[in-house]
């Protein structure tokens, strides 16, 4: 015993605990609760986040808070407790897509990354953060449906089984002068069309169609051109879109990532600069310079991906793409077998 | 350029033949 003492290294004992913090991370499905240290930076808890999720997948997704009332996104090379977050404890992230890909099918590869998509961009459209016609609607309800409750059985899905299930946005319901009966039937009829579809391919159908929508993955920002016009500033994967306020679907312009040389701002004014120099360089202003910080991380983030999309994979996700394609053909063999 | 939900155009086509005599007048 007393050789043990010995090894034991008692000043390592009396060691105070490192100073930390609780932080909570809310998933679209779910809520967890971590330790932060106070030096962590906000890549040691996003990375932390990823791993005990088993999320590799990574570069779609940021931890999210509010900032002033406006959304903010935790920065990879900052200090968690340097971000203008409430210090009450446990402070609170939401764990997002922050970029969204250009193809869901050839660019996501893990089960669980297509899952938090597919769950973020439902909630959006029944939230109607995103416009879904009804039609549209209806087919991905029906895959929602197959990738919850699975194959369609009229002995165990009887009517009513959907009784409880938020499935259509309300503005599409309110269009049409149909019972919730009449709504589970149509959803029902198109779900019996998909038999044999698994959980992570009825959640696949629904982001190829959900990513035909014209607000998918836009994140939009009020703006004000130099003439003092209202205008909205979109930015997602394909580059950057100017709307009419009333029209969030077609943008007035359109400035793909491959056309534009250069995006900075001075203070509240904003400037891109096309890579045409015939072009004249648009120039706005955003609300807040604040914003201005958000809309350029989401340029240079998007177009990073961009460029990423368009050379040949990374040796970690082609072994990534590889695993998924074994592990699919894997499950397919098991599900025929049963 | 592949055409805005290409392989789901028959399925919504049906649908919104389906939806349209309960459409409301305002609608």
């Amino acid at each position: 015993a007393s050789s043990l003492a010995a090894k034991i290294n008692f000043k390592a004992l009396r060691r105070k605990p490192s100073k930390s913090f609780n932080v909570r991370i809310v998933t679209i499905d779910a809520e967890m609760e971590f330790s932060c240290q106070v030096k962590w930076k906000g890549k040691d808890l996003f990375d932390l986040v990823c791993r005990t999720i088993g999320l590799r997948e990574a570069w779609f997704f940021g931890l999210q808070y509010t900032e002033k009332g406006s959304v903010a996104w935790l920065k990879m090379d900052k200090k968690v407790l340097d971000h203008d977050v409430s210090k009450e404890e446990p402070v609170t992230f939401y764990f997002l897509a922050k970029f969204y890909p250009e193809n869901a099918e050839e660019e996501m590869v893990q089960e669980i990354t297509q899952h938090l998509l597919f769950l973020q961009v439902k909630k959006s459209i029944l939230e109607e953060e995103i416009y879904c016609p009804p039609e549209a609607s209806v087919l991905m309800a029906s895959y929602a449906v197959q990738a919850k409750y699975g194959d369609y059985d009229p002995k165990i899905h009887k009517p009513g089984f959907l009784a409880q299930e938020e499935l259509l946005p309300k503005r599409v319901i309110n269009l049409y002068q149909m019972t919730p009966e009449m709504w589970e039937e149509r959803i029902t009829a198109c779900y019996a069309e998909h038999r044999g579809r698994a959980r992570d391919e009825a959640e696949m159908e629904y982001l190829k169609i959900a990513q035909d929508l014209e607000m998918y993955g836009v994140s939009y920002f009020s703006i004000r051109n130099k003439k003092g016009t209202n205008l909205m500033l979109g930015v997602d994967a394909f580059g950057l879109h100017i709307y009419d306020p009333e029209n969030k679907l077609t943008p007035k312009i359109s400035f793909p990532w491959n056309e534009i040389r250069n995006i900075s701002y001075s203070d509240k004014e904003f400037a891109i600069k096309p890579l045409d120099k015939k072009t004249e360089v648009f120039k706005f202003n955003s609300s807040k310079l604040r914003v201005n910080k958000l809309i350029l991380q989401l340029c240079i983030g998007n177009h990073d991906l961009f460029m990423r999309r368009r050379r040949v994979d990374s040796l970690e996700v082609q072994q990534m793409k590889s695993q998924a394609r074994e592990e699919k053909a894997r499950k397919q063999l098991e599900r025929h077998r049963l | 350029p592949v055409p805005k939900f290409g392989p789901y155009q028959k399925a919504l086509r049906e649908i919104r033949n389906s939806l349209m005599p309960f459409a409301n007048e305002s609608g």
